[in-house]
């Protein structure tokens, strides 16, 4: 473990609580993707499928971070299209998560470093990742602008990833370890985030509002 | 080959 990717597990744990938190207290899911939130489930759940196949003890703190992630993403969705469903937006949450779900699984099946289930899944759960995001700045596109608290999940969402990228840098000068696809993914998922951080550092920083177009 | 290649990291 290093200073990089605590930061980054801390940054994704902010960014779930801070979504929670501004669907919870302003009990209305404006502004967010309900698919974003199921694709980041998708993920969490075919990640971490050997949470399910065989049980081992919790004591550690990586499964407990994993059922945490696991956990919130799917009270999340249930928050978006239960709870608070008439709140949800659907008709500016129109990107086609297929388009991004099928892509993802045949490449999963066609680059990954081993062909077995497990690998698979865990590659498919990476692709995925990276292009979860494109529904919620999709439909932050479609609306024309973020509530701050929206801005301040996906900064943090953002960052988990890109701490994650200094994360594989660290890793691979001290203990050469490398995890190509993870470090492809991430690098294409980060890159993805860089028109929203321009408009976060330079506008929600100042205490402004994003509007697009900006 | 058995390459432990675990994936370690969340």
């Amino acid at each position: 473990m290093n200073i990089f990717r605590l930061f980054g597990d801390l940054s994704h744990l902010a960014a779930i609580a801070i979504l929670l938190l501004k669907i919870w207290k302003t009990r209305s899911c404006a502004g967010v993707s309900g698919k974003t939130q199921l694709l980041f489930a998708v993920c969490f759940i075919t990640r971490y499928i050997d949470l399910f196949l065989h049980f081992v003890s919790l004591y550690n703190t990586e499964k407990v971070m994993k059922l945490i992630y696991i956990s919130a993403s799917v009270f999340t969705c249930y928050l978006i299209f239960f709870k608070f469903k008439a709140t949800y937006d659907g008709n500016h949450d129109s990107m086609r998560a297929e388009f991004l779900i099928v892509p993802a699984a045949g490449l999963a099946c066609l680059i990954n470093t081993k062909f077995d289930a497990i690998e698979i899944l865990w590659t498919f759960s990476i692709y995925l990742e990276a292009v979860a995001i494109l529904p919620q700045l999709f439909l932050i596109s479609k609306t024309g602008e973020a509530e701050t608290i929206t801005s301040h999940y996906l900064f943090a969402q953002g960052s988990y990833r890109a701490l994650y990228i200094l994360n594989w840098i660290y890793r691979y000068h001290y203990e050469s370890h490398v995890d190509t696809i993870a470090i492809v993914a991430g690098v294409v998922q980060t890159i993805l985030y860089c028109d929203f951080f321009y408009l976060y550092i330079t506008k929600v920083v100042k205490g402004q509002k994003i509007v697009l177009p900006a | 080959e058995g390459n432990s290649n675990q994936h370690d990291e969340l």
